[in-house]
Protein backbone atom coordinates (compact mmCIF):
# COMPACT_ATOMS: atom_id res chain seq x y z
CA UNK A 1 0.00 0.00 0.00
CA UNK A 2 0.96 3.96 -0.49
CA UNK A 3 1.53 5.19 3.19
CA UNK A 4 1.26 9.12 4.33
CA UNK A 5 2.83 9.41 7.85
CA UNK A 6 1.98 11.91 10.68
CA UNK A 7 5.09 13.22 9.46
CA UNK A 8 3.80 14.00 5.72
CA UNK A 9 6.07 10.82 4.06
CA UNK A 10 4.73 9.58 1.41
CA UNK A 11 6.36 5.72 1.09
CA UNK A 12 4.94 2.93 -0.92
CA UNK A 13 5.82 -0.82 1.02
CA UNK A 14 5.58 -4.11 0.67
CA UNK A 15 4.86 -4.94 4.27
CA UNK A 16 2.74 -7.97 3.74
CA UNK A 17 1.04 -9.63 6.87
CA UNK A 18 0.13 -8.21 10.31
CA UNK A 19 1.58 -4.51 10.86
CA UNK A 20 1.01 -2.08 13.33
CA UNK A 21 -0.19 1.47 12.07
CA UNK A 22 -0.90 3.34 14.92
CA UNK A 23 0.20 2.44 18.71
CA UNK A 24 -0.08 4.40 21.77
CA UNK A 25 -1.78 5.13 25.22
CA UNK A 26 -5.48 5.59 23.64
CA UNK A 27 -5.37 3.70 20.21
CA UNK A 28 -4.03 0.80 18.63
CA UNK A 29 -4.07 0.58 14.31
CA UNK A 30 -3.55 -2.77 12.57
CA UNK A 31 -3.54 -3.49 9.13
CA UNK A 32 -2.68 -6.80 7.51
CA UNK A 33 -1.76 -6.63 3.70
CA UNK A 34 -1.76 -9.39 1.32
CA UNK A 35 -0.08 -9.30 -2.21
CA UNK A 36 -2.38 -8.10 -5.12
CA UNK A 37 -1.12 -10.64 -7.23
CA UNK A 38 0.36 -13.91 -6.38
CA UNK A 39 3.58 -13.40 -5.51
CA UNK A 40 3.59 -9.95 -6.27
CA UNK A 41 5.69 -7.39 -3.81
CA UNK A 42 2.70 -5.08 -4.16
CA UNK A 43 0.30 -5.70 -1.55
CA UNK A 44 -3.12 -4.48 -0.03
CA UNK A 45 -4.87 -3.76 2.99
CA UNK A 46 -7.03 -6.93 3.44
CA UNK A 47 -8.29 -6.42 6.99
CA UNK A 48 -7.82 -3.73 10.08
CA UNK A 49 -8.25 -4.05 13.18
CA UNK A 50 -8.89 -0.51 15.19
CA UNK A 51 -8.79 -0.68 19.35
CA UNK A 52 -10.03 2.23 21.42
CA UNK A 53 -8.78 1.73 24.65
CA UNK A 54 -10.29 2.39 27.89
CA UNK A 55 -10.91 6.18 29.09
CA UNK A 56 -11.73 7.72 32.57
CA UNK A 57 -14.98 7.89 32.35
CA UNK A 58 -15.44 8.35 28.94
CA UNK A 59 -15.30 5.10 26.90
CA UNK A 60 -14.55 1.72 27.54
CA UNK A 61 -12.56 -0.73 25.30
CA UNK A 62 -13.66 -0.77 21.87
CA UNK A 63 -12.63 -2.81 19.00
CA UNK A 64 -13.40 -1.97 15.43
CA UNK A 65 -12.54 -4.79 12.39
CA UNK A 66 -13.03 -4.53 9.03
CA UNK A 67 -12.10 -7.54 5.94
CA UNK A 68 -12.58 -7.54 3.02
CA UNK A 69 -16.25 -7.34 1.70
CA UNK A 70 -17.56 -6.65 5.35
CA UNK A 71 -17.29 -3.11 6.53
CA UNK A 72 -19.30 -3.01 9.44
CA UNK A 73 -20.52 0.18 10.56
CA UNK A 74 -20.41 -0.75 14.56
CA UNK A 75 -17.64 -2.12 17.03
CA UNK A 76 -16.94 -5.53 17.06
CA UNK A 77 -19.44 -5.92 19.87
CA UNK A 78 -22.44 -4.79 17.92
CA UNK A 79 -22.28 -1.54 19.74
CA UNK A 80 -22.08 2.24 17.84
CA UNK A 81 -20.71 3.94 20.96
CA UNK A 82 -18.46 4.00 23.77
CA UNK A 83 -20.54 1.67 25.78
CA UNK A 84 -22.49 2.52 29.18
CA UNK A 85 -19.99 5.00 30.85
CA UNK A 86 -21.15 8.86 31.23
CA UNK A 87 -19.49 10.21 28.36
CA UNK A 88 -20.01 6.78 26.39
CA UNK A 89 -21.05 9.57 23.20
CA UNK A 90 -18.06 10.91 22.76
CA UNK A 91 -16.68 7.59 20.60
CA UNK A 92 -19.61 7.06 17.72
CA UNK A 93 -19.18 5.26 14.49
CA UNK A 94 -21.49 6.96 11.35
CA UNK A 95 -22.20 4.57 8.21
CA UNK A 96 -21.80 7.53 5.27
CA UNK A 97 -21.54 4.53 2.47
CA UNK A 98 -22.79 0.99 3.72
CA UNK A 99 -20.26 -1.54 3.08
CA UNK A 100 -17.78 1.19 1.69
CA UNK A 101 -17.36 4.30 3.51
CA UNK A 102 -17.61 4.30 7.86
CA UNK A 103 -16.27 7.08 9.93
CA UNK A 104 -15.31 7.32 13.36
CA UNK A 105 -15.59 10.11 15.96
CA UNK A 106 -13.13 9.46 19.19
CA UNK A 107 -13.95 13.07 20.32
CA UNK A 108 -12.72 12.28 23.53
CA UNK A 109 -9.03 12.31 21.95
CA UNK A 110 -9.85 15.04 19.49
CA UNK A 111 -9.90 12.01 16.72
CA UNK A 112 -11.97 11.32 13.22
CA UNK A 113 -10.80 7.98 11.40
CA UNK A 114 -12.12 6.86 7.70
CA UNK A 115 -12.33 3.12 6.65
CA UNK A 116 -13.66 2.67 3.45
CA UNK A 117 -13.80 -0.50 0.81
CA UNK A 118 -12.69 0.22 -2.48
CA UNK A 119 -12.80 -2.66 -5.11
CA UNK A 120 -11.72 -5.22 -2.64
CA UNK A 121 -9.16 -3.59 -0.23
CA UNK A 122 -9.38 -1.12 2.15
CA UNK A 123 -7.96 2.30 2.70
CA UNK A 124 -7.52 3.75 5.98
CA UNK A 125 -7.11 7.69 7.36
CA UNK A 126 -7.02 9.47 10.44
CA UNK A 127 -6.64 13.08 12.01
CA UNK A 128 -5.31 12.77 15.57
CA UNK A 129 -4.11 15.66 17.49
CA UNK A 130 -0.07 15.54 17.42
CA UNK A 131 -0.33 15.20 21.40
CA UNK A 132 -2.44 12.31 21.61
CA UNK A 133 0.02 10.97 18.47
CA UNK A 134 2.80 10.95 20.51
CA UNK A 135 1.23 9.90 24.28
CA UNK A 136 2.97 6.84 24.60
CA UNK A 137 4.36 5.81 28.13
CA UNK A 138 7.09 3.37 26.42
CA UNK A 139 9.02 5.44 24.12
CA UNK A 140 10.96 2.24 22.78
CA UNK A 141 7.91 0.00 21.05
CA UNK A 142 6.82 3.26 19.28
CA UNK A 143 9.23 2.95 16.76
CA UNK A 144 7.72 0.51 14.89
CA UNK A 145 4.53 1.73 14.09
CA UNK A 146 4.42 2.47 10.89
CA UNK A 147 1.86 5.80 10.67
CA UNK A 148 4.84 7.73 12.87
CA UNK A 149 8.06 6.15 11.74
CA UNK A 150 6.96 5.02 8.05
CA UNK A 151 8.01 2.10 6.58
CA UNK A 152 11.57 0.29 7.38
CA UNK A 153 13.87 0.67 3.98
CA UNK A 154 13.87 -2.68 2.97
CA UNK A 155 10.02 -2.74 3.18
CA UNK A 156 9.67 0.67 0.69
CA UNK A 157 9.34 0.11 -2.74
CA UNK A 158 10.08 2.69 -5.41
CA UNK A 159 7.60 2.59 -7.64
CA UNK A 160 8.80 5.10 -10.22
CA UNK A 161 11.84 3.16 -10.97
CA UNK A 162 10.09 -0.09 -11.41
CA UNK A 163 7.14 1.00 -14.05
CA UNK A 164 8.53 3.88 -15.03
CA UNK A 165 5.75 6.03 -13.73
CA UNK A 166 6.11 9.65 -14.72
CA UNK A 167 7.39 12.19 -12.43
CA UNK A 168 5.64 15.50 -11.91
CA UNK A 169 5.93 17.25 -15.25
CA UNK A 170 7.31 14.53 -17.32
CA UNK A 171 5.63 12.23 -19.74
CA UNK A 172 4.88 8.79 -19.86
CA UNK A 173 8.44 6.71 -19.75
CA UNK A 174 8.74 3.31 -21.13
CA UNK A 175 9.22 0.63 -18.01
CA UNK A 176 12.87 0.24 -16.45
CA UNK A 177 14.98 -2.71 -18.14
CA UNK A 178 15.13 -4.36 -14.91
CA UNK A 179 12.03 -4.92 -12.37
CA UNK A 180 11.76 -6.77 -9.32
CA UNK A 181 7.97 -6.74 -9.21
CA UNK A 182 6.49 -8.77 -11.50
CA UNK A 183 4.54 -6.59 -13.32
CA UNK A 184 0.22 -7.08 -14.30
CA UNK A 185 -0.26 -8.89 -17.22
CA UNK A 186 -0.35 -6.08 -20.22
CA UNK A 187 -3.93 -4.84 -19.74
CA UNK A 188 -3.37 -1.34 -18.87
CA UNK A 189 -0.94 0.23 -21.82
CA UNK A 190 0.85 3.07 -20.04
CA UNK A 191 -0.95 5.58 -21.91
CA UNK A 192 -4.74 3.95 -21.01
CA UNK A 193 -3.03 4.07 -16.98
CA UNK A 194 -1.93 7.87 -17.78
CA UNK A 195 -5.30 8.80 -19.54
CA UNK A 196 -7.22 7.16 -16.62
CA UNK A 197 -5.80 8.04 -13.21
CA UNK A 198 -5.02 12.06 -15.16
CA UNK A 199 -8.91 11.68 -14.82
CA UNK A 200 -9.61 11.27 -11.03
CA UNK A 201 -6.14 13.13 -10.12
CA UNK A 202 -5.54 15.86 -12.24
CA UNK A 203 -2.61 17.22 -10.37
CA UNK A 204 0.27 15.30 -11.09
CA UNK A 205 1.29 14.95 -7.12
CA UNK A 206 2.31 11.31 -5.62
CA UNK A 207 -1.23 10.29 -5.63
CA UNK A 208 -1.46 10.35 -9.01
CA UNK A 209 1.82 8.33 -9.54
CA UNK A 210 0.56 5.97 -7.08
CA UNK A 211 -2.30 5.61 -8.94
CA UNK A 212 -0.24 4.64 -12.54
CA UNK A 213 1.55 2.26 -10.16
CA UNK A 214 -1.39 0.28 -8.68
CA UNK A 215 -3.21 0.24 -12.32
CA UNK A 216 -0.08 -1.06 -14.04
CA UNK A 217 0.57 -3.06 -11.20
CA UNK A 218 -2.99 -4.25 -10.96
CA UNK A 219 -4.74 -4.07 -13.78
CA UNK A 220 -7.54 -3.10 -11.57
CA UNK A 221 -9.40 0.52 -12.72
CA UNK A 222 -10.86 0.36 -8.81
CA UNK A 223 -7.04 1.95 -7.57
CA UNK A 224 -7.90 4.75 -9.64
CA UNK A 225 -10.83 5.43 -6.56
CA UNK A 226 -8.21 3.95 -4.20
CA UNK A 227 -6.29 6.83 -4.88
CA UNK A 228 -8.41 9.37 -5.31
CA UNK A 229 -10.73 8.85 -1.91
CA UNK A 230 -7.32 9.21 -0.38
CA UNK A 231 -7.21 12.40 -1.71
CA UNK A 232 -10.26 13.50 -0.61
CA UNK A 233 -9.79 11.84 3.00
CA UNK A 234 -6.67 14.23 3.27
CA UNK A 235 -8.60 17.35 2.03
CA UNK A 236 -11.15 16.34 4.82
CA UNK A 237 -8.61 15.48 7.57
CA UNK A 238 -5.05 17.12 6.73
CA UNK A 239 -5.54 20.90 8.95
CA UNK A 240 -2.60 22.21 6.87
CA UNK A 241 -4.29 22.98 3.03
CA UNK A 242 -1.08 23.96 1.78
CA UNK A 243 0.26 20.12 2.03
CA UNK A 244 -2.41 18.25 0.16
CA UNK A 245 -0.45 17.60 -2.44
CA UNK A 246 2.96 16.16 -2.07
CA UNK A 247 5.29 15.39 -4.90
CA UNK A 248 8.58 14.73 -2.67
CA UNK A 249 8.93 10.64 -1.72
CA UNK A 250 11.06 9.95 1.13
CA UNK A 251 13.27 7.27 0.69
CA UNK A 252 15.88 6.90 3.81
CA UNK A 253 13.95 5.65 6.67
CA UNK A 254 13.02 8.24 9.05
CA UNK A 255 15.00 7.34 12.10
CA UNK A 256 18.18 7.64 10.00
CA UNK A 257 16.92 10.74 8.69
CA UNK A 258 16.68 12.03 12.29
CA UNK A 259 20.40 10.97 12.84
CA UNK A 260 21.58 12.33 9.36
CA UNK A 261 23.36 15.92 10.09
CA UNK B 1 -0.30 16.25 32.72
CA UNK B 2 -3.18 18.49 33.24
CA UNK B 3 -2.65 20.02 36.44
CA UNK B 4 -2.57 23.40 35.62
CA UNK B 5 -6.64 22.72 34.59
CA UNK B 6 -7.24 21.12 37.87
CA UNK B 7 -5.44 24.39 39.82
CA UNK B 8 -7.58 26.68 37.61
CA UNK B 9 -11.00 24.89 38.62
CA UNK B 10 -9.77 25.59 42.09
CA UNK B 11 -9.28 29.09 42.34
CA UNK B 12 -12.39 29.37 39.99
CA UNK B 13 -14.67 27.73 42.31
CA UNK B 14 -12.68 29.71 45.52
CA UNK B 15 -13.10 33.49 43.99
CA UNK B 16 -16.35 34.42 44.64
CA UNK B 17 -14.92 35.39 47.70
CA UNK B 18 -18.12 34.44 50.02
CA UNK B 19 -16.44 30.97 50.24
CA UNK B 20 -15.02 31.55 53.50
CA UNK B 21 -17.23 29.24 55.30
CA UNK B 22 -16.04 25.53 55.58
CA UNK B 23 -18.76 23.56 53.99
CA UNK B 24 -17.90 25.97 50.17
CA UNK B 25 -13.78 25.36 50.91
CA UNK B 26 -14.05 21.62 52.16
CA UNK B 27 -16.24 20.85 48.77
CA UNK B 28 -13.96 23.13 46.25
CA UNK B 29 -11.08 21.04 48.31
CA UNK B 30 -12.31 17.47 47.30
CA UNK B 31 -13.30 18.61 43.75
CA UNK B 32 -9.79 19.57 43.44
CA UNK B 33 -8.18 16.55 45.09
CA UNK B 34 -10.60 14.35 42.42
CA UNK B 35 -9.26 16.56 39.57
CA UNK B 36 -5.43 15.71 40.82
CA UNK B 37 -6.28 12.18 40.94
CA UNK B 38 -7.65 12.11 37.69
CA UNK B 39 -4.62 12.74 36.55
CA UNK B 40 -2.03 11.62 38.52
CA UNK B 41 -0.82 8.71 36.17
CA UNK B 42 0.20 11.29 33.71
CA UNK B 43 1.62 14.18 35.99
CA UNK B 44 4.32 11.61 37.63
CA UNK B 45 7.44 13.77 38.60
CA UNK B 46 5.54 16.68 37.56
CA UNK B 47 6.89 19.49 40.65
CA UNK B 48 3.16 21.50 40.08
CA UNK B 49 1.18 18.22 40.40
CA UNK B 50 2.77 17.02 43.80
CA UNK B 51 2.99 20.70 45.48
CA UNK B 52 -1.16 21.02 45.18
CA UNK B 53 -1.51 17.45 45.91
CA UNK B 54 0.28 18.55 49.71
CA UNK B 55 -1.18 21.56 49.75
CA UNK B 56 -4.53 20.21 49.21
CA UNK B 57 -4.07 18.00 52.32
CA UNK B 58 -2.59 21.13 54.20
CA UNK B 59 -5.39 22.90 53.79
CA UNK B 60 -7.98 20.10 54.18
CA UNK B 61 -6.37 19.15 57.77
CA UNK B 62 -6.99 23.12 58.32
CA UNK B 63 -10.43 23.51 57.73
CA UNK B 64 -11.70 19.97 59.24
CA UNK B 65 -12.78 18.63 56.00
CA UNK B 66 -13.43 15.18 55.32
CA UNK B 67 -12.29 13.43 52.69
CA UNK B 68 -16.14 11.99 51.70
CA UNK B 69 -18.31 14.53 50.82
CA UNK B 70 -19.78 16.99 48.41
CA UNK B 71 -17.53 18.06 45.36
CA UNK B 72 -18.12 22.08 44.00
CA UNK B 73 -18.00 22.65 40.62
CA UNK B 74 -16.39 25.09 38.42
CA UNK B 75 -18.46 28.20 39.18
CA UNK B 76 -17.66 29.53 35.56
CA UNK B 77 -18.85 26.78 33.24
CA UNK B 78 -19.90 26.78 29.88
CA UNK B 79 -23.17 25.99 28.91
CA UNK B 80 -23.36 23.39 25.75
CA UNK B 81 -24.23 25.09 22.60
CA UNK B 82 -27.78 23.49 21.50
CA UNK B 83 -27.97 20.41 19.47
CA UNK B 84 -27.69 17.01 20.37
CA UNK B 85 -28.58 17.43 24.05
CA UNK B 86 -28.21 14.20 25.15
CA UNK B 87 -24.36 14.18 24.16
CA UNK B 88 -23.58 17.22 25.54
CA UNK B 89 -25.22 17.22 28.70
CA UNK B 90 -23.74 14.29 30.42
CA UNK B 91 -20.56 14.35 28.78
CA UNK B 92 -17.94 15.25 31.44
CA UNK B 93 -15.59 17.63 29.73
CA UNK B 94 -12.94 15.64 29.79
CA UNK B 95 -14.65 13.43 27.37
CA UNK B 96 -14.59 16.54 24.66
CA UNK B 97 -10.86 16.97 23.79
CA UNK B 98 -10.99 20.26 22.48
CA UNK B 99 -12.85 21.36 25.04
CA UNK B 100 -10.12 19.94 27.85
CA UNK B 101 -7.05 20.47 25.83
CA UNK B 102 -5.01 22.25 28.65
CA UNK B 103 -3.55 24.95 26.49
CA UNK B 104 -6.94 27.11 25.70
CA UNK B 105 -4.87 29.41 23.99
CA UNK B 106 -4.04 27.38 20.82
CA UNK B 107 -5.18 24.96 19.35
CA UNK B 108 -4.65 21.77 19.23
CA UNK B 109 -2.45 20.55 16.34
CA UNK B 110 -3.57 17.61 14.28
CA UNK B 111 -1.47 15.34 12.03
CA UNK B 112 -3.08 12.97 9.24
CA UNK B 113 -1.70 9.43 8.52
CA UNK B 114 -3.54 7.42 5.95
CA UNK B 115 -3.16 4.41 3.97
CA UNK B 116 -4.37 3.14 0.51
CA UNK B 117 -4.06 1.45 -3.02
CA UNK B 118 -1.25 -1.21 -3.66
Amino acid sequence: PHLRTFTDRFQTCKVQGAWPLIDNNYLNVQVTNTPVLPGSAATATSKLTIIFKNFQECVDQKVYQAEMDELPAAFADGSKNGGDKHGANSLKITEKVSGQHVEIQARYIGTTIVVRQVGRYLTFAIRMPEEVVNAVDDRDSQGLYLCLRGCPLNQQIEFQAVHGVPMEGQGARKPAASSPVPTAPETFPYETAVAKCKEKLPVEDLYYQACVFDLLTTGDVNFTLAAYYALEDVKMLHSNKDKLHLYQRTREFPGQAAAAP
Amino acid sequence: CKILKCNSDFWRATSGGHTEDTPEVCSALRAYAYCTRRTARTCRGDLAYHSAVHGIEDLMSQHNCSKDGPTSQPRLRTLPPAGDSQERSDSPEICHYEKSFHKPSAAPNYTHCGLFGD
